[in-house]
């Protein structure tokens, strides 16, 4: 998956 | 959360840490790179807008603002407060042969063409070659002060205890960022041969000198 959700990483 | 990540963000944090201790306590940014740390700026500036809209955690929002706060104080001793110290003749890394091919990729290569997600790509892409300057002036001079190879190290280690992170969500969420770990990948690349050196020298005892 990539990352469309919220982006949880700095 | 998982362990790897929060030593990289640990990492970066005593980086930051090292980094405005050093020039507040010698009075001095000599040996430092104003372009690297007005890139990080950008990058931080570029990333981390999703402060005003989204809220993930206490801690995520926390470290947002302190990367935020340093790089901008950072950039404010380097070019104002100690300006007379800064070393602007071996600081001379063309930065926007760095700036501009990270716009056209971010535009070109993301997740989802909106503004905030392509602004997030940007930061990715330039964080990952954001180092460049500081290296390219260190092999300039030749060598760098003990204090900026512990903060280099620092710096150099928090991307690249994220990728264990990266392996660790892989398998364990199956969770995955190509746009990141291709990035963080590069970056860390970058740092090697300062690594080596700084493993095989600067942990000796011995000055960082780079062949000249």
């Amino acid at each position: 998956t990539n990352d469309n959700d919220v982006k949880d990483e700095l | 959360m998982n362990v790897f990540r929060l030593l990289g963000d640990l990492s970066h944090l005593i980086a930051v840490i090292i980094l405005l201790q050093k020039i507040w306590h010698t009075r001095s940014c000599a040996g430092i790179s104003g372009k690297s740390q007005v890139l990080f700026a950008l990058v931080y500036t570029a990333r981390y807008l999703d402060l005003v809209s989204t809220y993930v955690s206490l801690y995520n929002t926390f470290m947002k603002v302190i990367f935020l706060i340093s790089s901008y104080a950072t950039i404010y001793f380097i070019y104002m407060k100690f300006r007379a110290t800064y070393d602007r003749n071996h600081d001379t890394f063309r930065i926007e042969f760095l700036i501009l091919p990270s716009v056209l990729l971010a535009l070109l290569i993301n997740h989802q063409f909106s503004f905030l997600e392509v602004l997030w790509t940007f930061s990715i892409y330039l964080e990952s070659v954001a180092i460049l300057p500081q290296l390219f002036m260190v092999s300039k001079t030749g060598e760098a002060e003990s204090i900026t190879s512990h903060y280099l190290f620092a710096l150099g280690s928090y991307r690249g205890l994220y990728i264990f992170n990266w392996i660790y969500r892989y398998w364990s969420e199956q969770h995955y960022d190509i746009i990141a770990i291709v990035a963080g990948v590069v970056q860390t690349v970058l740092y090697c041969d300062f690594f080596y050196l700084y493993v095989t020298k600067v942990l000796k005892g011995k000055k960082l000198q780079l062949p000249a």
